[in-house]
């Protein structure tokens, strides 16, 4: 199962 | 945050830096592609737009105004302010072979079908070919000035430093994404010919020139 996202990268 | 996501986001910077200074010191935008500058800013318009619904930290942010405003600060200097100098002739890179499969792409393979989501994917999906139209102009001119192979270097370094990143991350925290793991790895596969051209030959001190 892949992790939640968090898009905190640019 | 780790050693290379920082060095990655670093080179990235440098990058700009080096494109807005190159125009601005020669007055000239010669030799660089306005439609990729253009799929940068709609990049980063899309990417970051979540700069008003999530915050990060004042780092993200800070990072983030400074991509958007770099890129349409460039864009207004290729098509107005130094547009003379500016050599459409060569960047004829047709942007909608790029633009219609990174869109469907983004709708079909996200995280979540959400209009955020699909914008953060659609941006991760161009970003990784926008550098296509410059590479095009390289080629169909067969040169590139140094300065221009030192931008091209930082920006193809930087998402090259962010796959370290990943692995790190996914050593340390679990954490992958597979959308922009495998965007970042094509977006770097792009840059390999280039990288053994600069390497080659602009470090020696040599013009970027390709065999005719």
């Amino acid at each position: 199962e892949e992790p939640e996202p968090d898009h905190d990268e640019l | 945050m780790n050693v290379f996501r920082l060095a990655g986001d670093m080179s990235h910077l440098l990058a700009i830096i080096i494109l807005l200074l190159k125009i601005w010191k020669t007055r000239s935008c010669a030799g660089i592609s306005g439609r990729s500058q253009l799929l940068f800013a709609l990049t980063y318009t899309a990417r970051y737009l979540d700069l008003v619904t999530n915050w990060v930290s004042l780092y993200n942010t800070v990072m983030k105004v400074f991509f958007i405003a770099t890129s349409y600060a460039t864009i207004y200097l290729m098509y107005l302010k130094f547009k003379a100098t500016y050599d459409s002739n060569h960047d004829t890179f047709r942007v909608e072979f790029l633009l219609l499969p990174v869109t469907i792409l983004a709708l079909v393979l996200n995280h979540e079908f959400s209009f955020m989501e699909i914008l953060w994917t659609f941006s991760i999906y161009l970003e990784a070919v926008a550098i296509l139209p410059q590479l095009f102009m390289v080629s169909k001119t067969g040169e590139a000035e140094s300065i221009t192979s030192h931008y091209l270097f930082a920006l193809g370094s930087y998402r090259l430093l962010y796959i370290f990143n990943w692995i790190w991350r996914y050593y340390t925290e679990e954490y992958y994404d597979l959308i922009a793991i495998i965007a970042g790895v094509v977006q770097t596969v792009l840059y390999c010919d280039f990288f053994y051209l600069y390497f080659t030959k602009v470090l020696k001190g040599k013009k970027l020139q390709l065999p005719a």
